[in-house]
């Protein structure tokens, strides 16, 4: 962990007294390592390290008498920081049925998460309408469809061939003949370099001008994480992201980068295959497990 | 990198952006510059094209022995089971893999392992579909080993030449559903001794270092023969699989290049390096 490798590098000051400039940064290079092991974006880590070095040379760390703890301290405060605040709510304010639209590269978790939000949602005595716009994997609008039946809820009967932009448009018209006033749009998995398939979520975005557009990051995505998630942002502004499969041991860097240049919230975090495996997000306890 | 006109300390810490952004890993690339830095000063060079040039042929090393296809008539049927985190494209590999086979003129027999996830089954009937290939299924919720037993029996039985086992994505964490690998391993083996011939591990390429322990642990658990990194059409470079050859030292046998039938490729080193660096 972080705490061990630093306990090695700033252990040697307990006989010499005084913390030294370089005493700090070799321990700035112990964080460096910690974060890029942890797949926190190169860049991220460079502007991350500055920020904690002016702190970590000031008097809270230079005059401790436990410097090593204190600089600990201020990298977790100084993630958990950036990490952004407790995890927001989802934004359901607008016409009914309001829509959610869920985006993001293939095989991130999408249609899965889909399900765990509509399960959210009626726990908040909601009644959510789930739309499957994935028309190009094989089984994708199969697979949304076995979900919403195990979880007896309706489901627009989409089919191959169809549209997205279209079947958005004739669900939003079936969830209110069906008295749904949350509809949850499922899109399919695409390269953030694929013009026409982000062109395709520009349309949907124009069309049912969703509340909530939900960027959906796997939590052991490397180093290009955020220039993904950048990409998706600039085409359709996303309103947060959701970061799934964290009941691995992925340090789980990608939502730090993320986080920190997007600025967007994580607001849903994804803990496993079943349909309530969905919890709100922590900033602390993630700046805890990349730091870890 | 090709802007600079000297090799100096800003030139290793260009090459270490550039090794750490293909998700080679901080350690690695340390361990790739360090070697640089002693064959740069051993040999005298002093043109940073030559120190690039001595970088890409250190991770062309690693990764080139393990360049390796796989040998689909060392038996009959050949026995291919595919494992890996959940997501990775496991199953449309196995689509896009019967397929080739079945221009080669064998006849594959594909097993609906992953009896978990919701349609798991039509969306591999469709692929078997669009490869001509049989498909062995049971219902939702049936044991994996046992549709994996029913398809290497029916491979035997039928003459086919390959036999692909699909299985539920699962993380490496999860010990339980290692152990479900484990056993619909030995199960196949009860009717063909030596299947599975092949034990393929499916990376994602815009994995980052989780992948490491994804391969050390799934080794670990069924012992692997092969690797296939997928989604190299995107802007990851897949540079997770270059410590994994060094340490694992697991062949590399196929690319994913994108979500149609025929995006396959053979794992090619000297491609793989020159995208790293492009
Ligand atoms: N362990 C774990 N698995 C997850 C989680 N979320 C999704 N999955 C699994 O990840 C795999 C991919 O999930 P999908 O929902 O199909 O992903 P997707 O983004 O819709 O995929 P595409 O539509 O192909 O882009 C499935 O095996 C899911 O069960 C999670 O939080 N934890
Ligand atoms: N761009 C691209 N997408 C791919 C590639 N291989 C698979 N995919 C996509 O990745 C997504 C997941 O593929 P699957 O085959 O369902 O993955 P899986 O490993 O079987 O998933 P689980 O069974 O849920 O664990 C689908 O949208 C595929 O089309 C590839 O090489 N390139
Ligand atoms: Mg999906
Ligand atoms: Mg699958």
């Amino acid at each position: 962990s972080l705490s061990e490798r630093l306990n090695g590098v700033i252990k040697d000051l307990k006989g010499h007294g005084k913390l030294s400039e370089k005493n700090i940064q070799d321990a700035l290079k112990e964080v460096r390592m910690s974060l890029l092991e942890a797949d926190v974006n190169f860049r991220v880590v460079k502007d991350f390290l500055k920020q904690v070095q002016d702190r970590a040379l000031g008097a809270e760390v230079m005059k401790s008498l436990t410097p090593g703890q204190q600089f600990v301290k201020i990298v977790h405060e100084e993630l958990t920081e950036l990490m952004g605040g407790k995890g927001q709510e989802l934004n359901l304010v607008g016409k009914a049925p309001v829509p959610i639209m869920f985006v993001g590269l293939q095989g991130s978790g999408k249609t899965t998460s889909v399900g765990k939000t509509a399960v959210i949602l009626k726990k908040k005595g909601r009644r959510p309408f789930l739309v499957p716009a994935d028309v190009y994997r094989p089984a994708a609008i199969d697979q949304l469809k076995t979900l919403a039946k195990a979880l007896h809820m309706p489901v627009f009967e989409s089919a191959v061939g169809m549209d997205p932009v279209n079947i958005c448009k004739l669900a939003r018209e079936e969830a209110e003949r069906q008295g749904c006033d949350t509809m949850i749009i499922d899109t399919a998995g695409r390269l953030s370099i694929d013009e026409a398939m982000m062109d395709e979520l520009v349309k949907i975005k124009a069309e049912m001008k969703p509340s909530e557009i939900l960027f959906v990051a796997d939590a052991m995505t490397g180093q290009e994480a955020v220039n993904v998630a950048a990409t998706f942002n600039e085409r359709v502004d996303i309103t947060g992201v959701v970061l799934t499969k964290m009941d691995s041991d992925a340090r789980g860097g990608a939502a730090l980068s993320i986080k920190a240049v997007l600025g967007k919230p994580i607001k849903l975090v994804g803990v496993g295959e079943k349909m309530d495996a969905m919890e709100t997000f922590h900033p602390d306890r993630m700046a805890g497990r990349i730091l870890d | 990198i090709t802007g600079r006109k000297e090799i100096d300390d800003d030139l290793y810490e260009d090459l270490e952006e550039a090794l750490v952004t293909a998700d080679i890993g901080v350690q690695t690339a340390y361990k790739l510059l360090e070697n640089t830095r002693e064959t740069v000063e051993r040999k005298d060079l002093k043109d940073p094209a030559a120190l690039r040039d001595v970088l890409k042929g250190q991770i062309l090393e690693i990764v080139k022995t393990e360049a390796i296809p796989m040998d689909a008539g060392s038996a009959k049927p050949f026995v291919i089971m595919v494992v890996g985190v959940n997501g990775v494209g496991k199953t449309t590999t196995i689509g896009k893999i019967a397929a080739k086979y079945g221009q080669e003129g064998k006849k594959v027999v594909i097993a609906a392992g992953d009896t978990f996830r919701a349609a798991a089954i039509e969306q591999l009937e469709v692929w078997a579909n669009r490869a001509g290939a049989e498909i062995v299924k049971q219902d939702a919720g049936a044991d994996p080993s046992a549709v994996a037993y029913d398809a290497v029996q029916a491979g035997v039985s039928r003459g086919a030449d390959v036999v692909i086992v699909d299985t539920a994505g699962r993380l490496h964490t999860k010990a339980n559903l290692m152990e479900e690998l484990k056993k619909i391993k030995r199960v196949m083996s009860k009717i063909v001794p030596d299947a599975p011939h092949e034990t393929v591990l499916v990376l994602d390429a815009t994995t980052g270092q989780n992948a490491i322990n994804q391969a050390k642990v799934f080794n670990d658990a069924i012992e692997l023969t092969g690797l296939i990194l997928t989604k190299l059409d995107g802007t990851s470079k897949g540079g997770c699989i270059v410590g994994i050859c060094d340490e694992l030292q697991v062949p590399i046998r196929m690319i994913g290049i994108g979500e149609k039938v025929d995006d396959l490729r053979p794992f090619n080193a000297v491609e793989f390096v020159d995208a790293m660096f492009g």
